[in-house]
């Protein structure tokens, strides 16, 4: 039978099938396997992977790193959910707005 | 100083793990999470009894800055319990992974705790476990980077890896230890690798069971940067409480 967009898919077989797992384990549907979105996702899980793996190198303790519930998330969206928009430290949040010269920029 | 200090080993101090879901309400969680186990510590409520346990609905919906779940501190936490002279149990005061500010409802209800004042601690992590060991949990803010990826075990990063000056994300203290390793040196076959236990909020399937540990000794991740406590009861001097092993 004819070949789906997702067997031309040049990504190797293995990392298909951990996906499968980590949506399965961490309960993620995307729009269906051919759709983009699963696509970017799973290119995003495998940047992921390949950073787990790089955080586990340079690691000087014993920590692990690998797949969590969090590995379809681009480090940009894991900030947006999770942390400070201005980390602390950088503009505390009770100073006021101040308005700039330049429309727009606060 | 003790060689290991564990909070969650003493019934009523600890809460369970909570899960902010879509709201940036760690700041919220971990100076709630805070307050309660000072409570539970002076034996002054049991902290995992269902009509207590997150308080930080109403820190939200309080918040002084507007809505608590795009991000907050913990000193804006610590000043909205002040200003509402305490907290209202879980029963009146359910808790939401949302906020409708301006629905403050603090003055409502019977305030169950409170706090005469919160501090910030010195930035140096030996004087940091003591006063975990001796007076109880502490809030903590770090740098949440390494998080995404972390399974299990002790996070030892370099500054390179992990900011400790862009700290970002709020939790709580709950104690400390030390892990040997077997090394591949044969001058020191063993060596021992000192953790700080931090209780996360992002639900008991991540990192161990919900907790994380990060290498005490090295600022790792920013954690001295702002170690901020309430404190629960007359400054009179008093034996300090000591911390189960």
């Amino acid at each position: 039978d004819s070949l789906g967009p997702q067997d031309l898919d040049p990504r190797p077989l293995e990392l298909k099938e951990v996906f499968k797992l980590f949506q399965v384990q961490f309960n993620r549907s995307y729009s269906n396997p051919a759709g983009s979105e699963h696509s970017r996702r799973l290119d995003i899980f495998a940047h992921n992977l390949a950073k787990a793996q790089q955080l586990q190198e340079e690691d000087l303790g014993t920590a692990e790193f690998g797949m969590t519930s969090l590995s379809d998330l681009t480090e940009e969206e894991f900030g947006k959910i999770f942390g400070h928009q201005k980390a602390v430290g950088e503009v505390p949040r009770m100073g006021r707005k101040v308005g700039s010269e330049q429309q727009g920029e606060t | 100083l003790p060689r290991t200090c564990d909070w969650r080993n003493k019934a009523g101090i600890i809460s369970r793990i909570k899960n902010q879901e879509n709201c940036k309400c760690c700041w919220a969680m971990a100076a709630a999470d805070n307050i309660e186990a000072l409570w539970g510590i002076r034996g002054r409520i049991r902290a995992c009894s269902p009509t207590l346990s997150p308080f930080a609905s109403e820190l939200l919906d309080c918040n002084r800055c507007g809505d608590g779940c795009q991000g907050g501190f913990v000193w804006d936490a610590f000043i909205t319990v002040l200003n509402n002279s305490g907290l209202a149990s879980e029963k009146d005061y359910p808790f939401k992974a949302s906020v409708k500010t301006h629905r403050c409802l603090a003055n409502k209800y019977r305030k169950v705790a409170w706090i005469q004042d919160f501090i910030m601690l010195e930035d140096n992590e030996h004087k940091i476990a003591q006063y975990l060991a001796t007076h109880g949990p502490i809030t903590v803010t770090i740098n949440m980077k390494l998080l995404q990826h972390y399974k299990k075990g002790v996070i030892k990063a370099k500054p390179t890896t992990c900011d400790p000056q862009l700290v970002n994300h709020s939790v709580l203290l709950v104690g400390f230890g030390a892990e040997t390793v077997s090394s591949q040196s044969h001058l020191r076959p063993h060596r021992s690798t000192p953790y700080w236990i931090l209780k996360n909020s992002w639900g008991a399937h991540w990192g161990e069971e919900g907790y994380f540990r990060l290498h005490r000794g090295s600022n790792s991740c920013g954690i001295t940067k702002y170690p901020f406590t309430a404190r629960v009861d007359q400054p009179v001097r008093k034996l300090p409480v000591s911390c189960p092993p």
